[in-house]
């Protein structure tokens, strides 16, 4: 199956989202 | 819509109270399957400086406790990186961080069902990020390394600042304080 895969930066980036 | 992760986690929090039990004192907090989810709780609780020497954090994939004597865990290792008390300030939080990132970003590539979960243990002197991989048999060695390496470059460790991975059974029979490392990058 596919793998979800988060890049640090967009983990980071949804830190701060509402 | 939240973003989903590829796996459920658990929060885990062991609490050094003399009084009770090591199984009393590990309790779990909560779990978590998506992003937006972890930053709630990654905001809502206390840091890993901030905790009293002598407690741990843990975060395991949902089914596997943080103990070796689960059965996820019984033939697997750690990766193992000390931290002096000096740069708790600075680099603990950061470091156990970055760690979990890792851990719910997937980012071991084709080795992501290899790790398990990882320990923050806060203590007087040195604290110590563990992360716990599934199986240490040296078949897997190169699967080991590529976790280890994967480590080292997310964490930005220089050559001089090593890890080390030591397979739980040298842990708990370890004499003295220091297990036998099996490999160190």
């Amino acid at each position: 199956g596919t793998r979800i895969v988060y890049e640090r930066s967009t983990l980071m980036h949804l830190r701060n989202s509402p | 819509i939240k973003h989903p992760l590829h796996n459920t986690w658990v929060l885990w929090y062991y609490d050094n109270d003399r009084k009770k039990s090591w199984a009393e004192n590990l309790k779990e907090i909560t779990s978590f399957s998506t992003v937006e989810d972890f930053w709630s709780l990654y905001n809502h609780i206390k840091a890993a400086s901030e905790l009293k020497p002598g407690s741990d954090y843990s975060l395991f994939k949902k089914g596997i406790r943080p103990m070796w004597e689960d059965d996820a865990n019984k033939q697997g290792g750690r990766w193992l990186i000390s931290l002096e008390k000096r740069q708790r300030e600075i680099d603990l939080d950061n470091c156990w961080l970055e760690i979990m990132l890792c851990m719910i970003g997937e980012s071991f590539e084709g080795n992501a069902d290899e790790v398990n979960g990882a320990t923050v243990n806060v203590r007087p002197k040195v604290d110590k990020i563990g992360l716990w991989t599934a199986d240490a048999d040296k078949s897997k060695a190169d699967v080991n390394m590529a976790i280890g390496r994967k480590i080292k470059d997310r964490l930005n460790l220089s050559n001089r600042q090593q890890i080390h991975f030591q397979l739980h059974r040298d842990t708990q029979t370890k004499s003295g304080s220091a297990a036998k490392n099996t490999f160190s990058i």
